[in-house]
C-alpha cells in the first residue's frame, strides 16, 4: 500500500479538496483507495457526506485503542474509495498524546496491519503539530498543494524544514512526490513570480498540472460529493484527472 | 484598550490579511494600534517586513515569562501601529503549557499591564487548540473573517461553539464584534447561498462591506506591506477602508 500524506501547514491551500479529488481519480482508475483524516475539522467526511460529528468510529478513537483501523471505515460516494474520518475527539486525543513514548508513530503502527488498500491518503491539519508528525511518520511521500501565493509559498518552505527534521530525528525517510499548484489563475501576475520559485527550488516535482480556480470544485463541498460526480465535465474535474495522471500515471478505467 | 481576537479555526480565510489591514485602517484614523501574532507561522510579522525566524523578543518570549510585552515590541511600516510578532518558537510554548494551571489566562495576563494603545488585534493560526484560546480570552470581542465557502461556514459555526464553552467553563464572556466577506466574488452563485445563511445567522452582524477578491491583497504580503501602502488606489484598499469604517466608525485623518 503506497501511502502518501497530503501536507501544507498553509490553510486553504486545497489540502482536502486534492485529498478527496486524487483519491477519487485513483479509485476511478480501478485502485482500491483509503482516505484518512488528520484534521480534527473532519472536512474530508463532511465533503463525502458522513455525518462526521455524531460518529463514534473515527481515527480518533483508532488511536486512542491503538488498531483496529478497519472497524472504522466508512464507504464514501466513490466506488472503491473508503474513508477513516475524524472530529472533534480527535483534539482530544492529540491533547493526551503528548506524554506518550513514540508518540509520533501512533499512526504509522495503526495503519501498519492494513490490507486491501493499494492505496492510503492522508489528509492534515493546516498546523505543524503532533497530528501532522503522525501523518508524516505513517507516509513514504508526501503531495504538497499550494495555492500561487507568498504566505503558502512560505508555508510550503517550513513543511520542508520539519521533514527534514523528522528524517533526522527519528530516522525516518519520507520522499515529496510531488507539488501541485491549486487555486491556478494564469492572469495573475504574481502567480508567474511564485511559479518560479516553485520551479527553481522543487524542478521536476513541479506538477506541469495545474489545478485552476473553479467555482464547481467550492459547490461540490457544499453536494458532499467529488467533483467527478459533481460537475464531470467542469475545469476542476479535469484538472485533477490530468494531475492524477500525471502524479500516479492512472487513467479512468473503462 | 479594545482588544479583539481576529478568529476563524478554518485555513486561509484573511485572518491574518484582515487583521494587518483593519489595524492599519485604523492607525490611519489616528488611533494607536497593537498587532499580537498568536500563530507560530508568524506571518503577521512577515507581512509587515519582519525577520520573524531569527527574532528573540517575540509573544513566545513574553508568555514564557509571563510578561515584558513592552519590550517584545516592533514598528511596522503604519505609523502609530506597533506588532509583537511570533515564530516558530510559540509552537514550542505551547506544547510547555499544557501542563500549567490557568494554561488559557496566560495571554490575557501578559497584556494586562499594557497602556498606550487604544486598540489591540490578535491574529489567531487555524485551529482550536490553546493558542486560540488565549486570544479568546484575552479578547472582548471577535472579528470573524469568512470566506464564501461551505467549508468555511462550518468553521464559523465551529467557533461559535467554542466561545460558547469558554463563556460556561472560564466565565470568559466575548462578544462577536463582526463577521467579515472576504474572497468575495459576486459572480459565483454559490456566494449568494452562503451569504444568505451567514445574514440568516448572525444579522447585523455580518458586515454590508465585502473584501472583494483582489490580486493587489495578495502581491501587498510580498512586499511585506499593508494594502494602504502599497496599492492604496486598489479595490482591496477601497474595501479595507469601507469595512473599517463600518467596523469601528473611523475615517483616516487629516
Ligand atoms: N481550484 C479551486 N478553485 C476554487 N475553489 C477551490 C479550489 N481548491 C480549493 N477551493 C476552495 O478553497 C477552500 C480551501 O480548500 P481546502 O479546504 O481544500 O483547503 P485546505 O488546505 O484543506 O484547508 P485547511 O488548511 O483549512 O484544512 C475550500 O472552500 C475549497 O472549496
Ligand atoms: N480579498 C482577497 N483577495 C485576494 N487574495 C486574498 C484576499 N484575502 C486574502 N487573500 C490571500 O489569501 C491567502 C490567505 O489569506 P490569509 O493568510 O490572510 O488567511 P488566514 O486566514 O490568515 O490563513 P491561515 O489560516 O493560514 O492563517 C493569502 O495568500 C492572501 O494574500
Ligand atoms: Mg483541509
Ligand atoms: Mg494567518
Amino acid at each position: 500500500m503506497r501511502t502518501i500524506a497530503v501536507c501544507n501547514q498553509k490553510g486553504g491551500v486545497g489540502k482536502t479538496t486534492t485529498t478527496i479529488n486524487l483519491g477519487t481519480a485513483l479509485a476511478r482508475a480501478g485502485k482500491r483507495v483509503l482516505l484518512i483524516d488528520m484534521d480534527p475539522q473532519g472536512q474530508l467526511g463532511i465533503g463525502l457526506g458522513i455525518d462526521v460529528a455524531n460518529l463514534t468510529s473515527t481515527v480518533g478513537q483508532v488511536l486512542e485503542r491503538r488498531g483496529g483501523l478497519l472497524d472504522a471505515l466508512h464507504s464514501t460516494p466513490q466506488e472503491g474509495m473508503q474513508i477513516c474520518p475524524s472530529n472533534a475527539q480527535l483534539a482530544q486525543v492529540e491533547k493526551g498524546l503528548h506524554q506518550r513514548r513514540a508518540r509520533e508513530l501512533l499512526l504509522q503502527k495503526c495503519i501498519g496491519g492494513v490490507s486491501g488498500f493499494e492505496f492510503c491518503l492522508i489528509d492534515t491539519p493546516p498546523s505543524v503539530g503532533l497530528l501532522t508528525e503522525n501523518a508524516l511518520c505513517a507516509a513514504r511521500e508526501i503531495i504538497i498543494p499550494t495555492t500561487p501565493s507568498y504566505y503558502a509559498l512560505e508555508g510550503t518552505f517550513g513543511l520542508l524544514e520539519m521533514t527534514a527534521s523528522i528524517g533526522e530525528e527519528l530516522g525516518h525517510a519520507v520522499e515529496i512526490l510531488a507539488v501541485l499548484l491549486t487555486q491556478y489563475d494564469p492572469r495573475t501576475r504574481i502567480t508567474r513570480e511564485i511559479e518560479n520559485q516553485l520551479q527553481e527550488f522543487f524542478d521536476s516535482k513541479l506538477t506541469k498540472s495545474r489545478i485552476r480556480i473553479n467555482t464547481k470544485l467550492n459547490e461540490a463541498q457544499m453536494h458532499h460529493l467529488p467533483i467527478f460526480q459533481y460537475a464531470p465535465r467542469s475545469r476542476g474535474a479535469f484538472d485533477y484527472q490530468a494531475a492524477a495522471e500525471e502524479i500516479f500515471g492512472v487513467r479512468p478505467s473503462d
